[in-house]
């Protein structure tokens, strides 16, 4: 069965949808068959990889309210081996018609068992919140969650707020949660402020954060224009030699079931 | 009554926080009393000014779930004439309880009447959602929203889910309801990108674009971590001057009752 990842940070703008479109992608073009779900109702992953999500087929919302299997949601993207379950604006509903459906917590879970054995890896990409759409994806990854924290002082903020909400659905939905990782995102050199950042969230996280930072770097930011991931679009720039490096880390430390 | 103003805009880290700390600042340095209401749970706004959020003492979460008087919830901050309701973790917490509550959008409308008089302006920061607590908040403005858009591709994106959520409270809460202003951020002049980000807004909101742009300029992040604003912080940066100026065009907008 694959492997699955949730990418969350309730901080907005900390980097979630490029470290999930990224990731997916580098490991796709390692010959692996890599699904993302977005289930961010702005749809960044979607439209990150060039996928429409106003043409009138289903969307994450429908298999999550309608009950229509994900298999039919679920498109190609313009690179090989790479699928996503596209978010649509209607997603944005789903959080409050959820709230009255018995065990509206593991909605996500059970719509991915069908699917979990055509492929290797799922991404899942979530909203800059902690209601039940990002605790949906908590609930279904099975290697725990990547945390991304930008190096800014106003991202260190909320981390005791997100760690408590994975605690808490460790104990009640997902026993196999944990932090899977912590990868410093927007990292620039010319200030100190970064650094600080780093260090305090060394000193929060010493096991789960990784080597690699992923720097400021233009091109992470022109690359969703374009409907491409970084190896696509500028496979040369810091940014993509990062999230190289960052795919390399995450793949040393897969948990084999 | 005062003027309210609601920031809002559900892409994450846009400059929500960093434009209502930074406006509050320069109208009160201008002789006005102002009051910020902190909505977000994150509390950023609430940090960025130096305020305590985790002293046990009373929250706008007490004044929207326990009916605590907002008068007895806000405090000042370092900058005289400013003040400030804050945000904390338990504010999380509220978006579902307002669920079950009767006239549950109009909550903070009510908590604000009896302080509307104390004040001559008041800013609503937002979380980075479409959820009730920006819903109580859009509902509450009397001058409208100031919707930060950030000098990216992705920013694009949810401005029409955004318009859509202004329209319905428009039509169903408050009358009143407007776009009082769009302003761009972390403008980065060393790439095309940002420039055509800013033609793509200007002709999407011909009327309502502030001409100021805010620049990306590392001051304003900065300035938070020792609990200030920019006017305090860093007087002759490029982001303090652009927020002054944009706050001479804001005030130029002001719609008397
Ligand atoms: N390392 C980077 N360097 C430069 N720009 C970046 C980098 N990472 C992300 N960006 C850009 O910064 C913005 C925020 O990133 P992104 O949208 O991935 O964050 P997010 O956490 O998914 O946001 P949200 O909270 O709204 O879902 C985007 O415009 C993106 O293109
Ligand atoms: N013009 C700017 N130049 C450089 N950094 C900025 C600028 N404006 C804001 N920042 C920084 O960028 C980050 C995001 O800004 P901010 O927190 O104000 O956005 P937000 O929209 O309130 O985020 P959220 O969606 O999480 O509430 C913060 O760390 C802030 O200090
Ligand atoms: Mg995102
Ligand atoms: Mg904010």
């Amino acid at each position: 069965p694959a492997f699955i990842y949730t990418v969350a940070n309730q901080k907005g703008g900390v980097g979630k949808t490029t470290t999930t479109v990224n990731l997916a992608a580098f490991i796709a073009a390692r010959r692996a068959k890599v699904l993302i779900i977005d289930s961010d109702p702005q749809g960044n992953a979607t439209s990150s990889l060039g996928v429409a999500d106003d043409d009138g087929q289903a969307t994450l919302y429908d298999t999550l309210i309608n009950k229509v299997p994900l298999k039919d949601v679920i498109r190609p993207t313009s690179r090989e081996r790479l699928f996503i379950a596209p978010a649509g604006p209607e997603l944005a509903a789903a959080e409050v018609e959820m709230v009255q459906v018995m065990a509206r917590e593991t909605l996500l879970h059970k719509a991915l068992q069908p699917v979990i054995e055509d492929y290797d890896f799922i991404f899942i990409d979530t909203p800059p919140s902690l209601g039940l759409l990002t605790v949906n994806a908590l609930t279904a990854c099975n290697q725990g969650v990547i945390i991304p924290v930008q190096c800014e002082y106003l991202a260190l903020e909320g981390l005791g707020q997100l760690i408590h909400t994975v605690n808490l659905v460790q104990e009640n939905l997902n026993a196999e949660l944990q932090v899977a990782g912590v990868v410093m995102t927007m990292y620039d050199g010319r200030t100190n402020l970064a650094a600080d950042v780093v260090k305090e969230v060394k000193d929060y996280f010493p096991e789960q954060l990784f080597k690699s930072i992923i720097p400021r770097n233009i091109r992470l930011s022109e690359a969703p224009s374009y409907g491409e991931d970084i190896l696509a679009y500028a496979p040369s720039s810091t940014g993509c030699m990062a999230y190289q490096k960052l795919t390399e880390e995450l793949l040393s430390r897969v948990r084999r079931q």
